[in-house]
């Protein structure tokens, strides 16, 4: 039974899709079933991970909106044997007011993948910088958060918020929804900022912040310009390595569990 | 009487909220009579120009849902003389849902400010990382946008969809909706990445894009935990120059116009 993963933060650029892609590419080396939700309509997985915009098919918002199995929109083994991916395209834009009129609204998403959930080990979704109906279905519909966390000011700032809508879901529609993780991002070790807030997180999250810290490294923002994981385009750099040291940290806590 | 500018760019963490300040902070430093309305449920133009949680008392909310004069939720004078401030609260996030069943619910904004707007000489809004009915109301609102463009992939990856908005923007509410300005922001010029994004932005956009360049500058990141705009908290950093450089080119244009 596949965990799902929501990749969120509504604080914007924080390394949400980064985190994404990376993590999932990470998982499909280390012999994980991973399927990669691209909850955004930016689409910034989906080009990032390499589908080209003329291959794209069905799409999440066929998935969420007109019922399209989403074994048909899922596109199978992309640079891993054991990554699929599930890609967006600007129009799941029109959702957040699509959704609105719908009974049981933020369930759609968990009813929609259901059906797929037991050929994963895990599920990454990606989600937009909100707190839309959009980003509220993945909430209902995963396991646990991962929240990448910007070692910047507005980030920390921002989490209150997060939090805060966490429990609204835990206390709603998805009362086993949990946290699986605070990933802290774009570290800088010569920076006060950084260790700063590193030395915040830490005290307010405890064990929960992973202790893999992804560094600030320019190959992570290069990547998606050649359309390719880390562990592709660069599979020797800092980010490449922190990320596949982040899985592995992750699958331990699955594994203790 | 006062331009309106947007500040926007669904593609999260570019720099809209650093721009919206230090370009807001820079213009009232030139005496222009500056506002600055805070339109993101996030609230960091709030609390990064410095006004505290428990100072705020109407929003940027209760003018676009509840109907409150503009004059009496504005903070004025912050830092300087001619910096007046519209801040906002994480429960501007429920206008996006509130606004749908409003009747011309895009220029909900446009008419709520039409009051102030003759005190001013330019009025900034500090947009979400979306393309939601928040954002469309500031850009039903203003004059023209300023799109802050980080220099990386996915940000330049975004720009079409942000073009192809302003675009359904003036052929419906607001046919004289312009582009004012590209601003590049946290440019390095030792990276290739940056500068490839500088030069395909200059292809594309030509004169639009401005002269100045912001530069990725620690002191940016700093001054929003110290509450200030990076005119008062470091004026002679690289960061607090290039914002005062900003203002000026803005304003040269105006009067070349
Ligand atoms: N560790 C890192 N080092 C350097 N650059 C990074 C790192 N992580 C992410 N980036 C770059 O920073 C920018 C923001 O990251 P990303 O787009 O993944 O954030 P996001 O949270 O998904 O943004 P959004 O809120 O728009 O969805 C991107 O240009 C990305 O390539
Ligand atoms: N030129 C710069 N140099 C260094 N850091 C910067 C610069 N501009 C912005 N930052 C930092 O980068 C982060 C993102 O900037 P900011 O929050 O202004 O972007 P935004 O577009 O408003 O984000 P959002 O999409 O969440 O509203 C912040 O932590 C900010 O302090
Ligand atoms: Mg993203
Ligand atoms: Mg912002």
């Amino acid at each position: 039974m596949g965990r799902i993963l929501a990749i969120a933060n509504q604080k914007g650029g924080v390394g949400k899709t980064t985190t994404a892609i990376n993590l999932a590419a990470s998982l499909a080396v280390a012999e994980q079933r991973t399927l990669l939700i691209d909850a955004d309509p930016q689409g910034n997985a989906t080009s990032g991970v390499g589908i080209p915009r003329e291959d794209i098919g069905s799409t999440t918002y066929d998935v969420l909106i007109n019922g399209t199995p989403p074994e048909l929109a899922i596109h199978r083994k992309l640079h891993f044997d054991h990554l699929d991916v599930l890609p967006a395209t600007p129009d799941l834009a029109g959702a957040e007011v699509e959704l609105v009129d719908l009974p049981s609204r933020e369930a759609t998403l968990r009813a929609a993948i259901a059906g797929v959930r037991d050929r994963y080990d895990i599920i990454l979704i990606d989600c937009p910088p909100s707190l839309g109906l959009i980003t509220l279905n993945c909430l209902v519909a995963a396991d646990a958060v991962l929240i990448p966390l910007q070692c910047e000011y507005y980030a920390l700032e921002g989490l209150s918020q997060l939090l805060a809508t966490i429990r609204l879901v835990q206390n709603g529609p998805n009362p086993t929804l949990g946290v699986d993780g605070v990933l802290l991002t774009m570290y800088d070790a010569r920076l006060n900022l950084s260790r700063q807030v590193a030395t915040d997180a830490r005290d307010h999250f405890g064990d929960t912040v992973f202790r893999t810290v992804i560094p600030r490294n320019i190959r992570l923002a290069e990547a998606p310009s050649f359309a390719k994981p880390i562990a592709v385009y660069d599979a020797a750099s800092q980010g490449a390595q922190a990320y596949m040291a982040v899985a592995r940290e992750l699958i331990d806590r699955y594994r203790a569990a």
